[in-house]
C-alpha cells in the first residue's frame, strides 16, 4: 500500500 | 478499515443528509454556499476518476468505496440541482462571493508542482486533494458575511470538518498498525483542510455550551 498515493481512501 | 475510517466516512454521509434535509425541510437553501457545493463536485468527479478503472467487485473494501463514491458524487450533483433550480430564489447569491477561480488555479498548479507519479491520473487526483482542502472557504466565507447560522447548517459543517479530523486519526492508525508510509500528500492536505475549520469549531462548541444559536464574529 506504501507509496500508492490513499486510493484506497476516499 | 478501522474505527476511526468508518467513523470519519459515516460523519461525511451525515453531513450530508443534514445538508439535503434543510433544504428540504425549511424549503430554501438561504445559508448553503452554491459556491463549495460547486467545488466539491468538481473534488468528486477528479478524484473518483478510478471508478472507470476498478472493479467494484474486487474485494470488500473496493465495493464500500466504490458505493461512497457513487453516493458522494450524485449527493452533490443533487444538492447543485436544488439550489440552482429548485430552491433558486432562496439562494443567497449577493454574499456568496468567493472567487473560487483562484483556489482552481491555485489547487492545478501546486498539482503540477506535487504529485506522486508525473502522470495525468496522478496529476489529477492530486488537485482534487489540494482542491477539497479549500473547498469549504466559500461556505465559511458566507457564514462570516451573514453572521446568524441555522443551527443544521452549523452541524452539517461540524460534521464535515469532523469527517476529515477523524482521518487524521486513521492516517496515525495505519502508519503504526500497517507501517504505511509516503503518504505525505494526502496527510499534509487533511491536516490544512482540519485547521481551517479550527475557527469554526470554537465557535460551534461554544454556542452548543450556551445552548444558543451560531453566531460568528
Amino acid at each position: 500500500a506504501s507509496g500508492s498515493g490513499g486510493k484506497d481512501e476516499l | 478499515m478501522n474505527i476511526f475510517r468508518l467513523a470519519a466516512d459515516v460523519l461525511h454521509v451525515v453531513s450530508i443528509f443534514l445538508l439535503l434535509l434543510k433544504i428540504k425541510t425549511s424549503h430554501s437553501c438561504a445559508g448553503i454556499s452554491l459556491k463549495t457545493q460547486f467545488l466539491y463536485m468538481i473534488v468528486f468527479s477528479t478524484r473518483y476518476l478510478d471508478l472507470f478503472f476498478t472493479k467494484p467487485w474486487h474485494s470488500a473494501l473496493t465495493f464500500y468505496n466504490t458505493i461512497m463514491k457513487i453516493l458522494f458524487l450524485s449527493s452533490s450533483a443533487y444538492t447543485i440541482y436544488l439550489i440552482r433550480n429548485r430552491y433558486k430564489h432562496t439562494y443567497d447569491k449577493v454574499h456568496d462571493t468567493f472567487r473560487i477561480h483562484y483556489l482552481i488555479a491555485g489547487s492545478a498548479v501546486l498539482a503540477l508542482v506535487f504529485h506522486i507519479r508525473l502522470t495525468p491520473f496522478e496529476i489529477i487526483w492530486a488537485f482534487s486533494v489540494f482542491l477539497e482542502a479549500v473547498a469549504i472557504m466559500p461556505q465559511l466565507l458566507l457564514l462570516q458575511e451573514t453572521g446568524q447560522v441555522e443551527n443544521i447548517t452549523s452541524h452539517y459543517i461540524f460534521c464535515l470538518g469532523s469527517y476529515r479530523a477523524l482521518y487524521i486519526c486513521n492516517w496515525i492508525w495505519r502508519y503504526f498498525m500497517e507501517h504505511r508510509r509516503n503518504q505525505w500528500l494526502a496527510w499534509a492536505c487533511g491536516t490544512v483542510q482540519t485547521l481551517l475549520y479550527a475557527d469554526f469549531f470554537y465557535y460551534y462548541i461554544l454556542s452548543q455550551r450556551q445552548g444558543k444559536k451560531l453566531r460568528l464574529p
